[in-house]
This record gives structure tokens, C-alpha cells and sequence, in this order.
């Protein structure tokens, strides 16, 4: 089940994003 | 304790141990917790993606953690 380069790239794209919420999460609970 | 709920606790659980680069599907999620409701599961996920622990990957219906690798 090989990916398209656009699907990995928008999956790389999406984790970026989520680990910005995180940090945003973890940022405003320290 | 990590702050989560018992429900997103197992749905986190099952994506972070999903080793698929697509990640795992919501109809995957329902076939492994026979006993919680889509409408759970989707709450949970809503949850946990909003929080930063997962992520949708190729659609809005396949989800990957951002702790798993």
C-alpha cells in the first residue's frame, strides 16, 4: 500500500500541525 | 493519569499502535472497541486531534499519532 508523494506530503504537513497545537496545549497549562 | 478520559485513552492506545503510514481508519477504530458508538469514537478523535496527540493523514477518516515514531 504505497502512498502518493501528495498523500505523504499532506501527512507530513498534518503531523506539523498537530505537534503546533500541542505545543500551543502543553504552552498554556505550564 | 494524563488528563484523558477512559474512552480517548483507547482510542489514542489503538492509533499509536497503528503501524500503517495512513494510519488507522474510524471503521477500523469501531471494528477494535465493538462496544463504543461511531459517535464516541468520532468525539474522541475530535478531541485528541484539537489536543495535538493524532492527526488525519490521507482523509478525515484515517488518523495517525504524533508520538508513534
Amino acid at each position: 500500500n504505497q502512498l502518493t508523494a501528495e498523500q505523504q506530503r499532506k501527512i507530513e504537513e498534518n503531523r506539523r500541525k498537530a505537534l503546533e497545537r500541542r505545543a500551543e496545549r502543553l504552552g498554556q497549562t505550564v | 493519569n494524563n488528563g484523558l478520559s477512559a474512552n480517548q485513552n483507547q482510542v489514542l492506545s489503538l492509533i499509536r499502535g497503528c503501524p500503517d503510514q495512513q494510519g488507522i481508519s474510524i471503521h477500523d477504530l469501531k471494528q477494535r472497541l465493538g462496544g463504543m458508538s461511531v459517535a464516541v469514537i468520532k468525539q474522541a478523535v475530535e478531541f485528541l486531534s484539537n489536543e495535538g496527540h493524532i492527526f488525519s493523514t490521507i482523509d478525515e477518516d484515517h488518523f495517525k499519532s504524533t508520538d508513534n515514531d
